[in-house]
C-alpha cells in the first residue's frame, strides 16, 4: 500500500502548497537519515 | 588476447574489472550470501551528506572556524532550519531555502558587508552578496569594489518634485561606514555587477 | 620504486594544496613542473601516477582517525584531475580521450579493491572523489566557465561539458549495483547527487536524458531483479525508499523527464511498486493547473488541454520491430489477418518470471504490449489533431477496434496487461488520457464482449483499484475514472458478482 509520502516529501523540502521550489540542486543524499547537514549548492564569484 | 591484458599497466586489474561484466549480463536470480554480505556492508559505509559536501583544503586565514571549545561539533555548521520562514518561494533561486541563507537574512548591514570583505571566495561570500543585492537592494561597484544603495526621499507635497534620489556607499576601506556620495556621483550602470 | 617516488610527488601536492588556494599560480607552477619532469608529460606515466595517487589516497583514508579529515588526499586528487581536464593543451590527445583514461584508472583501482577486500571493501573514499569531480567540474563551468579567462580554452570547455557528462555518466553505468554490490548506496548517492542529476536534467536540448534515464532504469532492473514477494531484504528496502525520494525529487524538479519517459520507465519498475508507479504517472507538467478529478459534472470534453498531444521522448514504434507494419497497416485499415499476426507476436519466447500481484510469471511479453498501446494512443492523439475528435472517439475507428479486439480475442493474461497499460496512460489532463479514459469507459459496459463482459469489467476495476488503494500520489486521469465508474448508471458495481465474492472490495466500493 506504500507509504504516506508526506514526511518525505517535507524531507526534501517540497512544500505542501503548489509552488514548486527546486530542491535537487541542493539534494543532501537520497535518504533523510543520511541527509544529517546541508550541503554546499553549485555557486558562482564574479571574478 | 587483447593487447591492453599484456600491458603492465593494466594487467592486474583488467581481469577484476572483466569479471563484473558477468553478472551484468547474468545478473543472479537468488542473491548470493557474499552479494547480500557486500550489500550490507555497502549500507553500512552508506556516503552521508557531509561525505558529498564541498572539499575545502585550504581555508583562508580568516575564515577559518574560530577555536571553539571541544564540545563543539567539528562539523561544518550547515544544520537545517526546521521552520519555513513565509514567503520563501518568491526568489525561487536554489539558495532562498537553505539554512545558511535564510540566517543573513537576520543578518544587518555591517556583519554583511564583513562577511563579503573578509570570506573572499567562499560560499559564504557569495551568500551574503547574494543577501546583500537581493533582499537589500544594494549594488556592487566593479571598479571601486564598493556596494552602492540608492535612497528615495518621498519630499512633501508642493515641492517641484515628488521625491528626491541620493546614493550611499559603504567604505570599507577607512571608516567602516555607509557614507553619502559627493553630489557629482553619477550613476553608470556598467560599472556595476549584474548578480 | 617508481611508485613511491609517484607517491611523495603526490604527497607534495597535497600538502601545497592546504597551503595555498587551488586558483593560486603556485598551483599551475607545480603541475607545469610535474609535466616538465615527466610525471604526467606521457599517458604510460600519468596513468602510472594516477594509480599511485588513488591507492595512497584510498589507503590514507583507511588509515585516518574516522572523526578527523579522512577525505584530504582524496580532495587533493579530484582538484588534480580536474585541474588537468582544464588546464592542460589537447592537442594530441583530446580532452574526451583523456577524461576516458582517468575514469579508466579509477574503474581499474576500483574493481581491483571491490573484487579482492569484497566485505573490507569501504565505498566511501571513491564515492568523495567522484563527488569531488563533479563539484570542481561544477565550479569550473559556472556561468558558462566565465573564470576560465583564456578564450579558446572557455570555448573547448563549453563545447566539452555535455561531453563531460555523458562519458560520466556511462562509467556510472558501469558501476552499477548489479556489477558492483559492495558500492550500491554510494552509486544511488551518485546518480542523484545536486551537482549531477539536475545538470543532466538540464543539459541543451535534452542532452543528459537518455544517459540519466539508463541509470534510472539500472536501479529499477536491480530493485526488480531482488525484490522478493514474500521478502525483501532490509538493504533492497532502503534502495527501494532513496528511489521513491529521488523520483519525487525529479518529479518536483523536472516533472518533463517523468511524463516523456514513462514508457521506458514503466517497462522496468518492479510490477508490485504501485506507488512509484502513481509517483511517476502523477507528474504534471510545470505550471500546468486542473480541475478536481472528484467533481462528478466535470467533462473532459470541456477541458482545452485534453485536445493536447503528450510529449514522447522515445517512440514506442522503435520496440515494435516486426510489429510495426502489421500494426500501421491494421490502424490505416483493419482486418482479421493483421490482428491474428499481431495477436501472435505478442508472447514471449519464455517465461518472463515477475513478482507481480495475482501472478507469478508473464507469458505475453509485457514491453510489446505497451509499445503496441500507447502507439494506438500517440496515433489516436495524432488523427484527433488532422481531422476531427469523432474520427477516434468512435468505437468503429481502428484504434478503438484494435484494442478492443486485442481484449476479446486475447487470452486472460493478454486481456489483463492490455487494461493495464490502458490505465497507465490515464495521467494529467491531454488526449491520452481523455481517449483512453473514453475507451475504458466504453468497454467496461459494451455489450459487445457479450459473456466476456464480466472479466473485462472485473479487469479494469482491478487495474483501477491496485492504482487508487495505495497511499497518494493517484494520478488525475486515474482519479477520473474512479470517480466516472462510480457515479454511471449504466452498471451499478455494488451488483457485480465478482465484487460480491470479495466482501472488503465490496466495503470499499460501497464506501467510495
Amino acid at each position: 500500500l506504500g507509504a504516506d509520502l508526506s514526511s518525505m516529501l517535507h524531507s526534501l523540502g517540497i512544500p505542501r502548497d503548489s509552488k514548486r521550489q527546486a530542491v535537487l540542486a541542493t539534494f543532501q543524499s537520497p535518504w533523510a537519515e543520511t541527509s544529517r547537514s546541508e550541503v554546499e549548492p553549485t555557486f558562482y564569484i564574479p571574478a | 588476447s587483447k593487447r591492453a591484458f599484456k600491458n603492465p599497466l593494466f594487467n592486474s586489474e583488467l581481469p577484476f574489472w572483466l569479471d563484473t561484466k558477468n553478472t551484468l549480463v547474468q545478473p543472479h536470480d537468488e542473491m548470493p550470501a557474499q552479494m547480500a554480505a557486500q550489500l550490507e556492508s555497502s549500507l553500512l559505509n552508506c556516503p552521508d551528506s557531509l561525505d558529498a559536501d564541498s572539499p575545502y583544503l585550504y581555508r583562508k586565514q580568516l575564515s577559518l572556524p574560530h577555536p571553539t571549545s571541544i564540545f563543539f561539533p567539528n562539523e561544518p555548521i550547515r544544520f537545517v532550519y526546521t521552520f519555513e520562514t513565509p514567503g520563501d518561494h518568491t526568489s525561487g533561486d536554489i539558495y532562498a531555502n537553505t539554512s545558511l541563507a535564510k540566517i543573513l537574512t537576520k543578518f544587518d548591514l555591517d556583519t554583511l558587508f564583513f562577511i563579503f570583505y573578509h570570506y573572499q571566495g567562499t560560499y559564504e561570500q557569495f551568500l551574503a552578496a547574494r543577501e546583500l543585492s537581493i533582499n537589500r537592494d544594494w549594488q556592487f561597484n566593479k571598479k571601486d569594489r564598493c556596494w552602492y544603495y540608492k535612497e528615495i526621499e518621498k519630499l512633501p507635497p508642493g515641492m517641484n518634485k515628488s521625491e528626491e534620489e541620493s546614493w550611499r556607499y559603504f567604505d570599507y576601506k577607512k571608516s567602516w561606514l555607509a557614507r553619502r556620495c559627493n553630489s557629482d556621483f553619477v550613476y553608470n550602470e556598467a560599472d556595476f555587477e549584474k548578480l | 620504486t617508481e611508485t613511491e617516488k609517484y607517491f611523495l610527488v603526490f604527497t607534495e601536492w597535497v600538502k601545497i594544496l592546504q597551503r595555498v588556494d587551488v586558483n593560486d599560480t603556485v598551483v599551475l607552477a607545480f603541475i607545469q613542473q610535474m609535466v616538465d619532469k615527466g610525471i604526467i608529460s606521457t599517458s604510460d606515466s600519468l596513468i602510472k601516477f594516477i594509480k599511485a595517487a588513488l591507492e595512497l589516497s584510498v589507503l590514507s583514508f583507511k588509515q585516518s582517525d574516522p572523526t578527523g579529515e579522512v577525505f584530504t588526499a582524496i580532495d587533493a586528487l579530484g582538484k588534480l584531475l580536474v585541474k588537468l581536464m582544464v588546464v592542460q593543451d589537447f592537442n594530441e590527445v583530446s580532452r574526451a580521450d583523456f577524461t576516458n583514461m582517468i575514469f579508466s584508472v579509477i574503474m581499474l583501482i576500483f574493481s581491483k579493491d571491490h573484487s579482492q577486500n569484497s566485505s573490507a571493501f569501504n565505498e566511501r573514499p571513491y564515492f568523495r572523489l567522484l563527488s569531488n569531480l563533479f563539484i570542481e567540474w561544477s565550479f569550473a563551468r559556472g556561468r558558462n566557465f566565465a573564470s576560465i579567462t583564456n578564450k579558446e580554452t572557455r570555448k573547448e570547455l563549453r563545447n566539452f561539458d555535455v561531453e563531460f557528462y555523458n562519458i560520466f555518466a556511462s562509467y556510472l553505468h558501469s558501476l552499477q549495483p548489479f556489477a558492483f554490490p559492495a558500492f550500491c548506496f554510494a552509486w544511488v548517492s551518485l546518480i542523484s547527487h545536486r551537482m549531477f542529476l539536475p545538470v543532466m536534467l538540464s543539459l541543451p536540448k535534452k542532452a543528459g536524458w537518455e544517459k540519466m534515464l539508463i541509470l534510472i532504469i539500472d536501479l529499477f532492473k536491480f530493485l526488480d531483479k531482488y525484490t522478493k514477494k514474500d521478502s525483501v531484504t532490509d538493504a533492497v528496502s532502503v534502495i527501494y525508499k532513496g528511489t521513491l525520494r529521488i523520483i519525487l525529487g525529479i518529479s518536483n524538479d523536472f516533472p518533463e523527464f517523468l511524463i516523456e519517459n514513462h514508457y521506458q520507465l514503466l517497462n522496468n519498475l518492479p510490477c508490485s511498486y504501485f506507488q512509484l508507479k502513481n509517483v511517476v504517472l502523477s507528474a504534471i507538467p510545470t505550471k500546468m493547473c486542473f480541475p478536481n478529478p472528484y467533481n462528478p459534472t466535470l467533462q473532459l470534453s470541456n477541458l482545452e488541454s485534453c485536445q493536447e498531444c503528450p510529449s514522447v521522448f522515445y517512440d514506442p514504434i522503435n520496440d515494435l520491430s516486426t510489429l510495426k507494419k502489421p500494426v500501421d497497416n491494421y490502424l490505416r485499415i483493419p482486418s482479421n489477418s493483421l490482428l491474428r499476426t499481431i495477436l501472435g507476436s505478442v508472447f514471449r519466447s519464455e517465461y518472463d518470471v515477475r513478482n507481480g500481484v495475482g501472478f507469478d510469471f508473464l507469458s505475453v511479453d509485457s514491453k510489446v504490449v505497451r509499445a503496441i498501446v500507447l502507439h494506438v494512443g500517440v496515433e489516436a492523439g495524432l488523427e484527433n489533431e488532422r481531422t476531427s475528435s469523432n474520427a477516434v472517439f468512435n468505437p468503429e475507428s481502428s484504434y478503438y477496434t484494435l484494442l478492443y479486439n486485442m481484449i476479446h480475442d486475447g487470452t486472460a493474461e493478454l486481456k489483463f496487461q492490455v487494461i493495464e497499460v490502458m490505465v497507465e496512460q490515464l495521467r494529467y489532463p491531454n488526449i491520452h488520457t481523455y481517449w483512453f479514459n473514453y475507451v475504458l469507459l466504453n468497454m467496461f459496459t459494451s455489450k459487445d464482449f457479450g459473456d466476456q463482459i464480466a472479466e473485462v469489467q472485473e479487469l479494469i476495476l482491478r487495474c483501477i483499484l491496485e492504482r487508487i488503494i495505495v497511499n497518494k500520489p493517484h494520478p488525475w486521469g486515474v482519479s477520473i475514472l474512479t470517480t466516472q465508474l462510480l457515479n454511471q448508471d449504466e452498471v451499478n458495481l455494488l451488483e457485480l458478482e465478482f465484487i460480491k465474492t470479495v466482501p472488503e472490495i465490496e466495503k470499499m466500493l460501497t464506501l467510495m
